[in-house]
């Protein structure tokens, strides 16, 4: 009939990006990218059927309630959100991903967890911001600890990291500190990465690759 | 309770930094 079959023509939400080029460009093979396809199909159209992650939508899918406001989670969700527009784009996750990845040198992730910990963005975890952070984590586990014992916490913190004693701990100090302290970056690792193909296997059914 | 070592150690153990959650189904 000359008519183009519908089922082939994909349309893709903006921010989306060529998988052969995100994988030239990140850890992951071309497959792996049209297999996070798949979850951030999933994580984008879980509220706000857009195709783009919201907070609430990120909220959603590390907590299962999208209300829960957590500074942690803010911190990612700004940090993966590279053109800082309150959306994370497929290119964005993907990109951000990679640095979990078990191949991604650790230079990159301790540069990651830098800025992660960095919290006002000024080049230097600050005492203050560290202090912020341990309460933050107290409050959402239920833990009470007295002000003097997080103030020791801190204390002892930078009596460890704070190399050249300026009440701040900078880049070269934190890579030093993470050195002694590899449990650190510990969570800045997804194992799941590795098998990222095979937890979401229907890429392969909607790949246009596979065309 | 012993007072973990360093504030870093407590703040990694955040939920919100644990992002294997999202690959949850």
């Amino acid at each position: 009939m000359g008519c183009v079959s519908s089922k082939h023509v994909v349309k893709h939400p903006p921010g989306y990006e060529d998988p052969v080029i995100l994988a030239s460009e990140t850890a992951f093979t071309v497959h792996e990218v049209e297999a996070l396809y798949e979850l951030f199909k999933k994580l984008s159209f879980s509220i706000i059927k857009d195709g783009l992650i919201h907070k609430e939508e990120f909220q959603l899918a590390l907590f299962r309630n999208s209300n829960r406001k957590n500074l942690f989670a803010d911190r990612v969700f700004d940090l993966f959100d590279i053109k800082n527009n309150g959306v994370i784009e497929f290119g964005e996750f993907v990109r951000s991903l990679s640095i979990f990845h078990p191949n991604t040198p650790k230079a990159e992730k301790i540069a990651f967890a830098f800025k992660l910990y960095d919290l006002r963005q000024t080049g230097y975890i600050e005492r203050e911001e560290l202090k912020e952070m341990v309460l933050a984590l107290l409050d959402e586990s239920d833990v009470f600890l007295s002000n003097d014992i997080v103030e020791t916490i801190v204390g002892n913190t930078f009596v460890q990291a704070d190399l050249n004693g300026d009440g701040k701990i900078d880049l070269d100090e934190w890579r030093e500190f993470v050195k002694k302290n590899p449990s650190l970056i510990r969570n800045m690792t997804l194992p799941y990465l590795k098998d990222i193909s095979m937890a979401f296997p229907s890429f392969v059914m909607h790949s246009e690759g596979s065309d | 309770k012993p007072v973990p070592m360093n504030a870093f150690d407590l703040i990694s153990t955040s939920q919100g930094l644990n992002l294997g959650t999202l690959f949850e189904k």
